[in-house]
Protein backbone atom coordinates (compact mmCIF):
# COMPACT_ATOMS: atom_id res chain seq x y z
CA UNK A 1 0.00 0.00 0.00
CA UNK A 2 2.39 2.51 0.90
CA UNK A 3 4.70 2.27 -2.81
CA UNK A 4 1.22 2.40 -4.35
CA UNK A 5 0.06 5.54 -2.26
CA UNK A 6 3.38 6.68 -3.74
CA UNK A 7 2.20 5.87 -7.61
CA UNK A 8 -0.82 8.06 -7.29
CA UNK A 9 0.15 10.85 -8.82
CA UNK A 10 0.54 14.28 -6.98
CA UNK A 11 0.23 16.36 -9.56
CA UNK A 12 -3.39 16.08 -9.62
CA UNK A 13 -4.31 19.53 -10.12
CA UNK A 14 -6.89 21.58 -7.97
CA UNK A 15 -8.98 21.58 -10.52
CA UNK A 16 -10.60 17.73 -9.83
CA UNK A 17 -12.97 19.06 -7.21
CA UNK A 18 -16.16 16.87 -7.01
CA UNK A 19 -18.81 18.64 -8.71
CA UNK A 20 -22.19 17.61 -7.02
CA UNK A 21 -22.70 14.84 -9.56
CA UNK A 22 -19.84 13.33 -9.99
CA UNK A 23 -19.08 12.95 -6.29
CA UNK A 24 -19.26 9.45 -6.05
CA UNK A 25 -17.38 8.88 -9.21
CA UNK A 26 -14.55 10.83 -7.77
CA UNK A 27 -14.76 8.81 -4.63
CA UNK A 28 -14.29 5.46 -5.93
CA UNK A 29 -11.34 7.17 -7.73
CA UNK A 30 -9.95 8.78 -4.24
CA UNK A 31 -11.25 5.64 -2.16
CA UNK A 32 -8.40 5.06 -0.27
CA UNK A 33 -7.67 1.43 0.43
CA UNK A 34 -9.85 -0.44 3.54
CA UNK A 35 -8.41 0.58 6.78
CA UNK A 36 -5.20 2.19 5.31
CA UNK A 37 -5.05 5.43 8.03
CA UNK A 38 -1.33 5.44 7.18
CA UNK A 39 -1.38 5.66 3.59
CA UNK A 40 -3.66 8.32 4.00
CA UNK A 41 -1.17 10.23 5.89
CA UNK A 42 0.97 9.72 2.97
CA UNK A 43 -1.12 11.25 0.16
CA UNK A 44 0.33 14.78 -0.91
CA UNK A 45 -1.88 17.39 0.86
CA UNK A 46 -3.20 17.66 -2.38
CA UNK A 47 -5.32 14.59 -2.66
CA UNK A 48 -5.98 14.68 1.03
CA UNK A 49 -8.29 18.14 0.20
CA UNK A 50 -9.44 16.21 -3.13
CA UNK A 51 -10.92 13.16 -1.09
CA UNK A 52 -11.94 15.39 1.39
CA UNK A 53 -13.97 18.00 -0.51
CA UNK A 54 -15.15 14.69 -2.12
CA UNK A 55 -17.61 14.40 -0.22
CA UNK A 56 -18.90 17.90 0.33
CA UNK A 57 -21.79 18.56 -2.21
CA UNK A 58 -20.73 21.54 -4.24
CA UNK A 59 -24.40 22.95 -4.43
CA UNK A 60 -25.09 22.11 -0.49
CA UNK A 61 -21.88 24.07 0.51
CA UNK A 62 -22.23 27.55 2.55
CA UNK A 63 -24.62 29.52 0.09
CA UNK A 64 -21.68 31.82 -1.65
CA UNK A 65 -21.12 35.01 -2.95
CA UNK A 66 -21.94 35.01 -6.66
CA UNK A 67 -18.96 36.56 -8.60
CA UNK A 68 -19.97 40.26 -9.42
CA UNK A 69 -20.86 40.68 -13.45
CA UNK A 70 -18.60 43.53 -13.98
CA UNK A 71 -15.72 41.38 -12.00
CA UNK A 72 -16.45 38.39 -14.06
CA UNK A 73 -16.24 40.36 -17.49
CA UNK A 74 -12.55 42.03 -16.42
CA UNK A 75 -11.26 38.35 -15.50
CA UNK A 76 -12.76 36.85 -18.95
CA UNK A 77 -10.54 39.71 -20.19
CA UNK A 78 -7.49 38.67 -18.38
CA UNK A 79 -8.37 35.16 -19.48
CA UNK A 80 -8.19 36.10 -23.08
CA UNK A 81 -4.88 38.34 -22.71
CA UNK A 82 -3.25 34.92 -20.85
CA UNK A 83 -4.11 32.18 -22.78
CA UNK A 84 -5.09 31.05 -26.18
CA UNK A 85 -8.70 29.70 -26.94
CA UNK A 86 -7.81 25.85 -26.05
CA UNK A 87 -6.16 27.39 -22.47
CA UNK A 88 -2.48 27.11 -23.70
CA UNK A 89 -1.20 29.86 -21.28
CA UNK A 90 0.46 32.56 -23.63
CA UNK A 91 4.51 32.84 -23.96
CA UNK A 92 4.26 35.79 -22.60
CA UNK A 93 7.69 36.60 -20.44
CA UNK A 94 5.88 40.09 -19.37
CA UNK A 95 3.50 38.15 -16.99
CA UNK A 96 5.59 36.17 -14.37
CA UNK A 97 1.96 35.35 -12.65
CA UNK A 98 0.82 32.15 -12.66
CA UNK A 99 -2.10 32.89 -10.67
CA UNK A 100 -4.19 36.01 -10.25
CA UNK A 101 -7.07 36.14 -7.78
CA UNK A 102 -9.97 38.60 -7.70
CA UNK A 103 -11.70 39.54 -4.23
CA UNK A 104 -15.14 41.67 -3.96
CA UNK A 105 -15.70 43.28 -0.62
CA UNK A 106 -17.16 41.21 1.62
CA UNK A 107 -18.80 44.38 3.88
CA UNK A 108 -18.96 48.28 2.96
CA UNK A 109 -20.23 50.68 4.96
CA UNK A 110 -20.90 53.78 2.49
CA UNK A 111 -21.13 56.95 3.98
CA UNK A 112 -21.40 60.04 2.11
CA UNK A 113 -18.85 63.15 3.25
CA UNK A 114 -20.58 65.95 4.33
CA UNK A 115 -18.19 67.75 2.26
CA UNK A 116 -19.60 69.48 -0.71
CA UNK A 117 -19.80 67.60 -3.87
CA UNK A 118 -19.43 63.87 -4.01
CA UNK A 119 -16.98 62.74 -2.05
CA UNK A 120 -17.07 59.03 -2.27
CA UNK A 121 -15.37 57.40 0.46
CA UNK A 122 -15.78 53.63 1.65
CA UNK A 123 -14.94 51.43 3.75
CA UNK A 124 -13.98 48.23 2.11
CA UNK A 125 -13.33 44.84 3.85
CA UNK A 126 -11.64 42.23 1.68
CA UNK A 127 -11.17 38.45 2.77
CA UNK A 128 -8.04 36.70 1.75
CA UNK A 129 -8.76 32.84 2.53
CA UNK A 130 -8.52 31.44 -0.75
CA UNK A 131 -4.33 32.57 -0.76
CA UNK A 132 -2.68 29.89 -0.45
CA UNK A 133 0.69 29.86 1.30
CA UNK A 134 2.26 29.00 -1.20
CA UNK A 135 0.90 32.01 -3.39
CA UNK A 136 3.68 34.54 -3.35
CA UNK A 137 2.47 38.68 -4.06
CA UNK A 138 3.70 39.68 -7.19
CA UNK A 139 1.47 42.59 -7.68
CA UNK A 140 -1.73 43.90 -6.02
CA UNK A 141 -4.22 46.64 -7.66
CA UNK A 142 -7.78 48.10 -6.51
CA UNK A 143 -9.75 47.92 -9.57
CA UNK A 144 -12.34 50.78 -10.16
CA UNK A 145 -15.10 50.09 -12.83
CA UNK A 146 -16.64 53.46 -14.45
CA UNK A 147 -20.55 53.66 -15.95
CA UNK A 148 -19.13 54.80 -19.02
CA UNK A 149 -23.02 55.35 -20.48
CA UNK A 150 -22.47 58.75 -18.03
CA UNK A 151 -21.91 61.14 -20.70
CA UNK A 152 -18.37 62.66 -19.33
CA UNK A 153 -15.57 64.66 -21.04
CA UNK A 154 -12.95 63.18 -22.33
CA UNK A 155 -10.26 63.51 -19.70
CA UNK A 156 -11.11 63.58 -15.45
CA UNK A 157 -8.47 63.97 -12.77
CA UNK A 158 -8.81 61.65 -9.67
CA UNK A 159 -7.66 61.32 -6.25
CA UNK A 160 -7.85 58.44 -4.40
CA UNK A 161 -6.84 58.17 -0.38
CA UNK A 162 -6.14 54.89 0.75
CA UNK A 163 -5.85 53.93 4.45
CA UNK A 164 -5.53 50.41 6.17
CA UNK A 165 -7.62 49.82 9.49
CA UNK A 166 -6.09 48.07 12.15
CA UNK A 167 -8.59 46.64 14.16
CA UNK A 168 -7.11 47.22 17.89
CA UNK A 169 -8.30 43.93 19.80
CA UNK A 170 -7.33 45.60 23.38
CA UNK A 171 -9.46 48.44 23.58
CA UNK A 172 -12.94 47.99 22.01
CA UNK A 173 -12.82 51.45 19.93
CA UNK A 174 -13.48 51.24 16.11
CA UNK A 175 -10.41 50.01 14.32
CA UNK A 176 -7.55 52.60 14.29
CA UNK A 177 -5.65 53.69 11.39
CA UNK A 178 -2.54 52.45 10.73
CA UNK A 179 -1.23 53.82 7.85
CA UNK A 180 -2.77 55.52 4.81
CA UNK A 181 -1.81 56.79 1.03
CA UNK A 182 -2.63 59.13 -1.53
CA UNK A 183 -2.74 58.52 -4.91
CA UNK A 184 -3.61 60.99 -7.64
CA UNK A 185 -4.91 59.40 -11.35
CA UNK A 186 -5.40 61.52 -14.38
CA UNK A 187 -6.91 59.39 -17.55
CA UNK A 188 -9.77 59.32 -20.44
CA UNK A 189 -12.97 57.60 -19.10
CA UNK A 190 -14.02 57.57 -22.66
CA UNK A 191 -11.24 55.23 -23.91
CA UNK A 192 -11.09 53.18 -20.08
CA UNK A 193 -14.08 51.19 -17.92
CA UNK A 194 -11.57 49.86 -15.85
CA UNK A 195 -9.08 51.97 -13.54
CA UNK A 196 -6.15 50.11 -11.80
CA UNK A 197 -4.65 51.79 -8.82
CA UNK A 198 -1.40 49.92 -7.68
CA UNK A 199 -1.56 49.35 -4.09
CA UNK A 200 1.44 46.75 -4.08
CA UNK A 201 3.86 48.74 -1.77
CA UNK A 202 0.91 49.74 0.18
CA UNK A 203 -0.68 45.89 1.25
CA UNK A 204 2.77 44.08 0.44
CA UNK A 205 3.19 44.52 4.48
CA UNK A 206 -0.17 43.09 5.42
CA UNK A 207 0.17 39.99 2.62
CA UNK A 208 3.44 39.24 3.38
CA UNK A 209 2.31 38.26 6.99
CA UNK A 210 -0.52 36.30 5.45
CA UNK A 211 -2.89 38.46 6.68
CA UNK A 212 -6.34 37.26 6.69
CA UNK A 213 -8.71 40.06 6.79
CA UNK A 214 -7.81 43.95 5.14
CA UNK A 215 -10.05 46.69 6.21
CA UNK A 216 -9.32 49.53 4.48
CA UNK A 217 -11.56 53.23 3.92
CA UNK A 218 -11.24 54.63 0.29
CA UNK A 219 -11.64 58.02 -0.61
CA UNK A 220 -12.00 58.33 -3.92
CA UNK A 221 -12.76 61.96 -5.80
CA UNK A 222 -12.94 62.77 -9.53
CA UNK A 223 -13.21 66.01 -11.14
CA UNK A 224 -14.02 67.38 -14.44
CA UNK A 225 -10.50 69.22 -16.68
CA UNK A 226 -6.93 68.24 -16.92
CA UNK A 227 -4.60 69.69 -14.53
CA UNK A 228 -1.70 69.95 -16.84
CA UNK A 229 -4.12 72.81 -18.89
CA UNK A 230 -4.71 74.30 -15.58
CA UNK A 231 -8.26 74.20 -16.34
CA UNK A 232 -9.76 75.15 -13.32
CA UNK A 233 -10.94 71.28 -11.35
CA UNK A 234 -14.80 72.30 -10.64
CA UNK A 235 -17.66 70.70 -10.25
CA UNK A 236 -17.13 67.34 -9.14
CA UNK A 237 -18.74 64.47 -11.61
CA UNK A 238 -21.87 63.06 -9.47
CA UNK A 239 -20.43 59.51 -10.80
CA UNK A 240 -22.12 56.36 -9.20
CA UNK A 241 -18.62 54.55 -8.55
CA UNK A 242 -19.27 51.14 -8.09
CA UNK A 243 -16.75 49.22 -4.75
CA UNK A 244 -13.79 48.45 -5.99
CA UNK A 245 -12.33 45.29 -5.94
CA UNK A 246 -8.76 43.36 -5.09
CA UNK A 247 -6.77 41.89 -7.44
CA UNK A 248 -4.02 40.39 -6.87
CA UNK A 249 -0.91 38.77 -9.33
CA UNK A 250 0.65 35.73 -7.64
CA UNK A 251 3.25 33.51 -7.93
CA UNK A 252 2.12 29.96 -6.74
CA UNK A 253 5.32 28.15 -6.07
CA UNK A 254 3.08 24.29 -5.77
CA UNK A 255 4.10 21.63 -8.05
CA UNK A 256 1.22 21.37 -10.10
CA UNK A 257 1.71 25.05 -10.79
CA UNK A 258 2.80 26.13 -13.78
CA UNK A 259 6.14 27.92 -13.68
CA UNK A 260 6.88 29.61 -16.73
CA UNK A 261 11.02 30.31 -15.96
CA UNK A 262 11.01 25.97 -15.82
CA UNK A 263 9.97 26.11 -18.67
CA UNK A 264 12.31 28.05 -19.97
CA UNK A 265 15.18 26.80 -17.97
CA UNK A 266 14.04 23.53 -19.22
CA UNK A 267 14.24 24.55 -22.95
CA UNK A 268 17.51 26.19 -22.19
CA UNK A 269 18.75 22.66 -20.15
CA UNK A 270 18.18 20.70 -23.88
CA UNK A 271 19.27 23.10 -26.41
CA UNK A 272 20.06 21.88 -30.05
CA UNK A 273 23.74 21.44 -29.28
CA UNK A 274 25.97 23.54 -31.24
CA UNK A 275 28.67 20.87 -32.77
CA UNK A 276 31.75 21.91 -30.99
CA UNK A 277 34.49 23.30 -33.04
CA UNK A 278 37.45 21.17 -32.99
CA UNK A 279 39.92 24.33 -33.11
CA UNK A 280 38.29 25.44 -29.55
CA UNK A 281 40.48 22.20 -28.23
CA UNK A 282 43.79 22.92 -29.62
CA UNK A 283 46.33 23.48 -27.24
CA UNK A 284 47.20 27.69 -27.34
CA UNK A 285 51.16 26.76 -28.62
CA UNK A 286 49.00 25.78 -31.87
CA UNK A 287 47.40 28.80 -32.69
CA UNK A 288 48.97 30.29 -35.53
CA UNK A 289 48.51 26.71 -36.92
CA UNK A 290 44.67 26.88 -35.80
CA UNK A 291 43.92 29.83 -37.40
CA UNK A 292 45.80 29.46 -40.91
CA UNK A 293 43.61 26.21 -40.75
CA UNK A 294 40.47 28.02 -39.90
CA UNK A 295 41.04 30.95 -42.53
CA UNK A 296 41.72 28.17 -45.16
CA UNK A 297 38.68 26.40 -44.19
CA UNK A 298 36.89 29.41 -44.47
CA UNK A 299 38.14 30.27 -47.80
CA UNK A 300 37.06 26.38 -49.19
CA UNK B 1 5.85 -16.02 -49.72
CA UNK B 2 2.21 -16.75 -48.60
CA UNK B 3 1.80 -13.09 -47.66
CA UNK B 4 3.79 -12.00 -50.89
CA UNK B 5 0.75 -14.05 -53.19
CA UNK B 6 -1.76 -12.66 -51.39
CA UNK B 7 -0.51 -9.17 -51.15
CA UNK B 8 -1.68 -7.29 -53.96
CA UNK B 9 1.06 -6.12 -56.48
CA UNK B 10 2.20 -2.82 -55.05
CA UNK B 11 4.10 -0.17 -57.15
CA UNK B 12 7.65 -0.04 -55.97
CA UNK B 13 6.75 3.45 -54.64
CA UNK B 14 5.03 2.10 -52.11
CA UNK B 15 6.83 -0.58 -51.08
CA UNK B 16 8.54 1.26 -47.66
CA UNK B 17 4.73 1.22 -46.60
CA UNK B 18 4.28 -2.54 -47.44
CA UNK B 19 7.50 -3.55 -45.33
CA UNK B 20 6.76 -1.32 -42.55
CA UNK B 21 3.62 -3.56 -41.29
CA UNK B 22 6.03 -6.12 -40.79
CA UNK B 23 8.55 -3.95 -38.44
CA UNK B 24 6.15 -2.06 -36.18
CA UNK B 25 3.09 -3.26 -34.67
CA UNK B 26 -0.42 -1.75 -36.44
CA UNK B 27 -1.37 0.00 -33.55
CA UNK B 28 2.03 1.20 -32.16
CA UNK B 29 2.30 3.53 -28.93
CA UNK B 30 0.79 7.01 -30.15
CA UNK B 31 -0.51 10.14 -29.17
CA UNK B 32 -4.50 9.86 -29.34
CA UNK B 33 -6.90 13.14 -29.47
CA UNK B 34 -9.83 13.33 -26.53
CA UNK B 35 -11.73 16.50 -26.19
CA UNK B 36 -14.30 16.87 -23.51
CA UNK B 37 -16.10 20.15 -22.63
CA UNK B 38 -16.47 21.27 -18.63
CA UNK B 39 -20.53 21.24 -19.12
CA UNK B 40 -20.10 17.83 -20.05
CA UNK B 41 -18.66 17.26 -16.32
CA UNK B 42 -21.39 19.55 -15.58
CA UNK B 43 -18.24 21.74 -13.69
CA UNK B 44 -19.32 24.60 -16.08
CA UNK B 45 -20.82 26.18 -13.29
CA UNK B 46 -17.39 27.20 -11.70
CA UNK B 47 -14.97 26.36 -14.29
CA UNK B 48 -15.55 29.73 -16.68
CA UNK B 49 -12.81 29.17 -19.02
CA UNK B 50 -11.55 27.48 -21.28
CA UNK B 51 -14.88 25.87 -22.68
CA UNK B 52 -12.97 22.90 -24.18
CA UNK B 53 -10.28 21.21 -22.96
CA UNK B 54 -8.21 18.32 -24.89
CA UNK B 55 -6.15 16.12 -22.14
CA UNK B 56 -5.27 13.34 -25.16
CA UNK B 57 -3.77 9.99 -24.27
CA UNK B 58 -1.08 7.46 -25.02
CA UNK B 59 -1.94 3.69 -26.92
CA UNK B 60 -0.79 1.39 -28.73
CA UNK B 61 1.92 -1.67 -28.08
CA UNK B 62 5.19 -0.94 -27.62
CA UNK B 63 7.46 -2.64 -30.03
CA UNK B 64 10.04 -4.71 -29.10
CA UNK B 65 13.22 -2.45 -30.26
CA UNK B 66 11.97 0.63 -28.31
CA UNK B 67 14.85 2.79 -28.13
CA UNK B 68 15.19 5.59 -30.55
CA UNK B 69 11.67 6.01 -31.58
CA UNK B 70 10.70 6.63 -28.12
CA UNK B 71 13.53 8.07 -26.01
CA UNK B 72 13.01 5.25 -23.82
CA UNK B 73 16.33 3.78 -21.24
CA UNK B 74 18.08 0.83 -22.11
CA UNK B 75 15.37 -0.70 -19.07
CA UNK B 76 12.75 -0.76 -20.67
CA UNK B 77 14.56 -3.49 -23.42
CA UNK B 78 15.76 -5.57 -20.36
CA UNK B 79 12.12 -5.50 -19.11
CA UNK B 80 10.71 -6.67 -22.51
CA UNK B 81 13.37 -9.41 -22.62
CA UNK B 82 12.18 -10.40 -18.87
CA UNK B 83 8.67 -10.74 -20.10
CA UNK B 84 9.88 -12.69 -22.88
CA UNK B 85 12.21 -15.14 -22.02
CA UNK B 86 11.82 -14.97 -17.82
CA UNK B 87 8.81 -14.34 -15.88
CA UNK B 88 5.91 -13.27 -17.90
CA UNK B 89 4.13 -12.07 -15.02
CA UNK B 90 6.61 -8.70 -15.54
CA UNK B 91 4.32 -6.42 -17.06
CA UNK B 92 5.47 -5.85 -21.00
CA UNK B 93 6.71 -1.57 -21.55
CA UNK B 94 3.36 0.34 -21.05
CA UNK B 95 2.44 3.12 -23.77
CA UNK B 96 2.40 6.64 -21.18
CA UNK B 97 2.83 11.12 -21.91
CA UNK B 98 6.79 11.27 -21.54
CA UNK B 99 5.70 15.18 -22.10
CA UNK B 100 2.61 17.59 -21.21
CA UNK B 101 2.02 21.03 -22.01
CA UNK B 102 0.06 23.25 -18.97
CA UNK B 103 -3.10 24.95 -19.44
CA UNK B 104 -4.77 27.89 -17.23
CA UNK B 105 -8.31 27.62 -16.36
CA UNK B 106 -10.49 30.47 -14.91
CA UNK B 107 -12.44 29.33 -12.02
CA UNK B 108 -15.16 30.72 -9.51
CA UNK B 109 -14.17 30.08 -5.76
CA UNK B 110 -16.60 28.58 -3.27
CA UNK B 111 -16.34 32.64 -1.37
CA UNK B 112 -17.43 33.89 -4.62
CA UNK B 113 -14.19 35.25 -5.78
CA UNK B 114 -12.27 34.35 -9.04
CA UNK B 115 -9.16 32.83 -9.72
CA UNK B 116 -6.90 32.64 -13.01
CA UNK B 117 -4.27 30.07 -12.51
CA UNK B 118 -2.09 28.46 -15.04
CA UNK B 119 -1.33 24.31 -14.13
CA UNK B 120 1.36 22.42 -14.66
CA UNK B 121 1.45 19.02 -16.64
CA UNK B 122 -2.34 19.22 -17.82
CA UNK B 123 -2.38 18.23 -21.73
CA UNK B 124 -0.27 14.76 -22.98
CA UNK B 125 2.01 16.34 -25.86
CA UNK B 126 4.82 13.32 -26.21
CA UNK B 127 4.10 9.51 -25.60
CA UNK B 128 6.83 7.06 -24.85
CA UNK B 129 7.20 3.17 -23.81
CA UNK B 130 8.59 2.79 -20.17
Amino acid sequence: PHSRGRVVSDKISGLLVAPEDNTSELNSLLRLPKGVKRGYALLPPLLKVLSDRGHQNWESEVPRLRPDSRALRYMKRLYKMSATKEGIPKANKSHLYNTVRLFTPCSECKHRDLMKGDVHSVDLLFNLDRVTALEHLLKSVLLYSFDTSVPISSSITCVCHLSVKERDFSSQVCPSISHSIAVSLHFEVRKRKWVEIDVTSFLQPLIATKRRNIHMAVNFTCLMGDPQQNTKLENPINMALVPPSLLLYLNDTSEQAYHRWNSLRHRRKNPVRPRQRSSLLVPTGDKENSQGKRASRRRR
Amino acid sequence: DENLKEAPATPPYNLSEYFKQFLFPQNECELHNFRLSFSQLKWDKWIIAPHRYSPQYCKGDCPRVVGHRYGSPVHTMVQNIIYEKLDSSVPKPSCVPAEYSPLSVLTIEPDGSIVYKEYEDMIATKCTCR
